[in-house]
């Protein structure tokens, strides 16, 4: 069990910095910020915790309590992108996440998304802000139908569409 | 394998069958304005997986179910106002027949997931008139943990919900308890 | 005590229906939704609770726990503003409140700011939605200056310019 | 009244003194990139009206004073990554000067307020080295309760805090428990 554990940790522990660089990378900072895990106790992970530390692009350290909601946002992306790398489930489902991002931040989002997905990578994602759904290959129109008091759908496939400059 | 499509059937605010199909999309975005029902295709898809329903903001299973009147026992006791609702409402007989009528169907959720080798897999659940759930793949009837296994060897790991972010949850990842993230690295080990 | 309490109740309770309808009018609503507020035990109101009740436009009556995110942040700011009216504070502070708000939705917020905001009733509002503020008197633009790593702050007064169409 | 203006010195992520006026405006809004400062701004706000810094996402008072370099205590155990940014930061002595000159100076948030009659309160809250903080109206020192007193005849009921909602926090409100929204009314009362 401890051996299992460990493994999954490494891994995770491995890949955070790399998929937060990649979803903090900027013009103003090409490196992107950095991000770890560390074991509370490295004897016995389980009765103790795992600590993840982030560190914004151009900030200095600061304690997960200090980050604003859009750094805890994109710290908690990170984690469950590096986390799903270890044992890859075949889709994601993501609802609202983007919410608390500035367009800067979506845009980055949108990126990581556009260049992951893939046959064994499908993400599912209810967002309100078209900067993010407008990069999508469909789109499930939601919408109440007032007359039946039920929700109905619609489906759009993008793909047909030429690129919006 | 992918999820390629979903059918609901009296799930939510879902009346009647309700059909939605991914197709070949590796990025598929659900929008619409709020309270149109985006969640609850996302809970659908949950349910389906083999969530619980407190997670999918609902008391119990048969929360779950479409309901169309004012049928909520507490609403009733909610005072006067809600009589006058009823009275406004003066077809609320034949809606109440409608509704029956819902309740004789049962409510389900199937979702149409492909794997990598194109063997299609047709996952059901099923709420039953007790409360309980049951479970299908493909027609044939199996049991809770059958099902799960079968979603395992998918790597679909209901116990992690890695892979699931609900509404509001986002920033609690980040900033959960060094406990919780050993329970969330043990759950996918 | 009691006496003061149930003043503010009955203050509270009978406003609140005429905020939340206020902010859910609209094209296909126009009466808007209803909100109420009822005590858990008439007698005794400080050792039970206040139920509040909401119906969304066009919709049957949900309890709580069935609202979606949308519905129950504009819920939640009716409740504000009907508490408001008793005892008036000189001003708001929001931040981001308009995080789960559509466009429709943030659009009857910028409504209802714009509609009550006066000399003696000021709101300061953070956001990230540019429907909601431009809508406003001024703004105040917060960059962080990388240089001697500190926020910095830039005020523009919206009202010279001439209404965006 | 109405809040006219603030000056911040050495509040957490501003250096030095900062000044923000409202003018005459009725609306104002913060805008700002994801980290830039906004809600550090609301907290400036709840600060100056007395707001515990544990409402304010700090452990303590101590730790909202502007900090510019790396220098948590619980950082340095975060392991050796710890060490090597202080190598990459070759001035960080530089650095801890100036971070200790901050650190002579003291922080405080000042609001500048408008009675309705047209009078002007400077309510001023510092952060003494001790970790304790003060307060004065105009200049003149005041006891926490003073200061609180002259709020109420102003209506900011810092008890009650129906006037400020923290990010995050506007949809608990709705959904709160019942004896909650007793509270949030007889706090009103
Ligand atoms: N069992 C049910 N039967 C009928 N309608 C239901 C049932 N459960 C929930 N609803 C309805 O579903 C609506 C909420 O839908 P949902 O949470 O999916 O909205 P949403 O599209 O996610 O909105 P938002 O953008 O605000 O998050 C509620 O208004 C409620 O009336
Ligand atoms: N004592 C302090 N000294 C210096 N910087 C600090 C201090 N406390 C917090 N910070 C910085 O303030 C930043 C957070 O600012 P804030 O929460 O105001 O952002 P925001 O503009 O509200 O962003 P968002 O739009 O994501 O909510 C953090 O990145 C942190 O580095
Ligand atoms: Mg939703
Ligand atoms: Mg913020």
């Amino acid at each position: 069990r401890q051996d299992l554990f460990m493994k999954a940790f490494n891994h995770v522990s491995n890949n955070i910095d790399e998929v937060y660089k990649e979803l903090t990378q900027s013009r103003s900072s090409p490196l992107g910020g950095s991000a770890y895990l560390t074991l509370e106790d490295e004897e016995e992970p389980f009765s103790y915790g795992i600590k993840y530390h982030i560190m914004p692009p151009l900030k200095r350290f600061r304690d997960m309590e200090n980050l604003s909601g859009g750094e805890k946002t994109i710290g908690a992306l990170a984690l469950l992108f590096a986390i799903h790398s270890f044992h890859p489930s075949p889709f994601f489902v993501l609802d609202e996440v983007d919410a608390a991002l500035d367009n800067a931040n979506v845009d980055k989002i949108a990126n990581y998304i556009t260049k992951h997905r893939g046959p064994n990578f499908q993400f599912i994602v209810i967002s309100l802000k078209n900067m993010l759904f407008e990069r999508s290959d469909s789109l499930v129109g939601i919408y109440r139908d007032q007359n039946v008091n039920s929700s109905k759908i619609l489906t759009l496939d993008l793909r047909g569409y030429a690129e919006t400059v | 394998g992918k999820l390629v499509g979903l059918e609901l059937c009296n799930f939510k605010s879902y009346k009647g069958k309700t059909q939605v199909g991914f197709g070949t999309a590796a990025f598929t975005s659900i929008i619409g304005p709020n309270g149109s029902g985006k969640s609850n295709m996302m809970d659908a898809i949950s349910f389906v997986l083999g969530v619980r329903s407190n997670q999918l903001r609902s008391r119990n299973i048969k929360s779950l179910i479409y309901r169309g009147r004012i049928n909520d026992e507490d609403d009733i006791e909610g005072g006067n106002d809600m009589d006058s609702n009823d009275e406004n409402d003066i077809d609320s007989d034949n809606e109440i027949d409608n509704d029956s009528q819902n309740d004789d169907n049962q409510a389900y959720v199937i979702a149409i997931y492909e794997k990598d080798n194109k063997d299609i897999l047709n996952l059901k659940r099923s709420i039953n008139g007790n409360g309980s759930s049951s479970f299908s793949v493909n027609g044939v009837n199996v049991s809770v943990n059958q099902y799960l296994q079968i979603l395992k060897e998918e790597n679909i790991l209901i116990k992690a919900k890695n892979f699931l972010v609900f509404q509001g949850d986002v920033e609690k990842v980040a900033s959960q308890s060094p406990l919780d993230l050993t329970n969330m690295i043990e759950n996918i080990s």
